[in-house]
C-alpha cells in the first residue's frame, strides 16, 4: 500500500509545472524515506531530479518499494482538478497498475478521485557523483528567471561568467549583444533578495537558453535558486521546496569542438 | 565550432 497526503494542492502543482516542460512522461520511485524521479529530456542534454520526502507529506505510507511511470500530461489534466486549498493524495496499491488522486476540499463536502493508468517505462538513470563546484550562486528566483528570458532574445546560448566580484550573464545574436551583471549583496536585509556568491575558482560557461527557460518553470515553488558550477561540468540549477524537498536540473554546457 | 554536449559525457549511465 501507498498512500502520501498533501494539505494543500499547490505544492503538487507547482512541482508538476517545474518538470512537465521538459520531461513527457517520468517515473515516480517511492520508498519508505519518500519519492525521487530522476529523468532526462528528450535531447539527453538536461536532467530533472525530484525529491520529496516522507516527512514533508502530512500523512505518508509506503510499505514496499513502488515505480510509478506517469505520463505528466496526463497527471496535468488531473491536477487541474483540484483547487488550490484542497488536499490531495495519491494512493496505490502493491504492484498496481493504476493510481488514484484523490482531493478533498476544505470544509470536507467535495470529494473527487481520479485514477490514473501507470506506464512501465525504461528510462536510463544517471549516477550524478558529488562535486565541489568552483562557484555557488544564491540569487532571487525571480531574477534568475528574469534574465533567462531577456536574454534568450538575443541568442540561443547564454555565457555565465562568475568571478569574486559577481556573475556576468551574456547574450548575442544577430541583433547585437546583451550583458547583465550582478554584484553580491554586501548586506543582507531581505536573505530572499540576496546574492551570495561562494568561488574558489573563476568559472566561464555556456548554456543553451531553451532549457534555462524551462527550469524557472520551478520559480513558484521558493524564493531563492542556487546555481553550482565548474568548468566543463554541467551546471545544477536547485530549487528547494519548502519542507518537503528540492528539485535539481542538471545541464550539459555548450563546448568547443 | 561551439555545440551542445550531452549529459552521458558526464554521468555514467545505469
Amino acid at each position: 500500500m501507498f498512500e502520501a497526503r498533501l494539505s494543500s494542492a499547490t505544492t503538487l502543482k507547482k512541482v508538476l509545472d517545474a518538470i512537465k516542460d521538459l520531461l513527457n512522461e517520468a517515473t515516480f520511485d517511492c520508498n519508505d524515506s519518500g519519492i525521487q524521479l530522476q529523468a532526462m529530456d528528450n535531447s539527453h542534454v538536461s536532467l530533472v531530479s525530484l525529491t520529496l520526502r516522507a516527512d514533508g507529506f502530512d500523512k505518508y505510507r509506503c510499505d514496499r518499494n513502488l515505480s510509478m511511470g506517469m505520463n505528466l500530461g496526463s497527471m496535468a489534466k488531473i491536477m487541474k482538478c483540484a483547487n488550490n486549498d484542497d488536499t490531495v493524495t495519491m494512493k496505490a496499491q502493491d504492484n498496481a497498475d493504476t493510481v488514484v488522486f484523490m482531493f478533498e476540499s476544505q470544509n470536507q463536502e467535495k470529494v473527487s478521485d481520479y485514477e490514473m493508468k501507470l506506464m512501465n517505462l525504461d528510462q536510463e538513470h544517471l549516477g550524478i557523483p558529488e562535486t565541489d563546484y568552483a562557484c555557488i550562486v544564491r540569487m532571487p528566483a525571480m531574477e534568475f528567471a528574469r534574465i533567462c528570458r531577456d536574454l534568450s532574445q538575443f541568442g540561443e546560448s547564454l555565457v555565465i561568467c562568475c568571478t569574486k566580484e559577481g556573475v556576468k550573464f551574456s547574450a548575442s545574436g544577430d541583433v547585437g549583444s546583451a550583458n547583465i551583471k550582478l554584484a553580491q549583496t554586501t548586506s543582507v536585509d531581505k536573505e530572499e533578495e540576496a546574492v551570495i556568491i561562494e568561488m574558489q575558482e573563476p568559472v566561464t560557461l555556456t548554456f543553451a537558453c531553451r532549457y534555462l527557460n524551462s527550469f524557472t518553470k520551478a520559480t513558484p515553488l521558493t524564493n531563492q535558486v542556487q546555481l553550482s558550477m565548474s568548468m566543463d561540468v554541467p551546471l545544477v540549477v536547485e530549487y528547494r521546496i519548502q519542507d518537503i524537498g528540492h528539485v535539481r536540473y542538471y545541464l550539459a554546457p555548450k563546448i568547443e569542438d | 565550432e561551439v555545440t551542445q554536449a550531452e549529459l552521458r559525457k558526464y554521468f555514467p549511465v545505469f
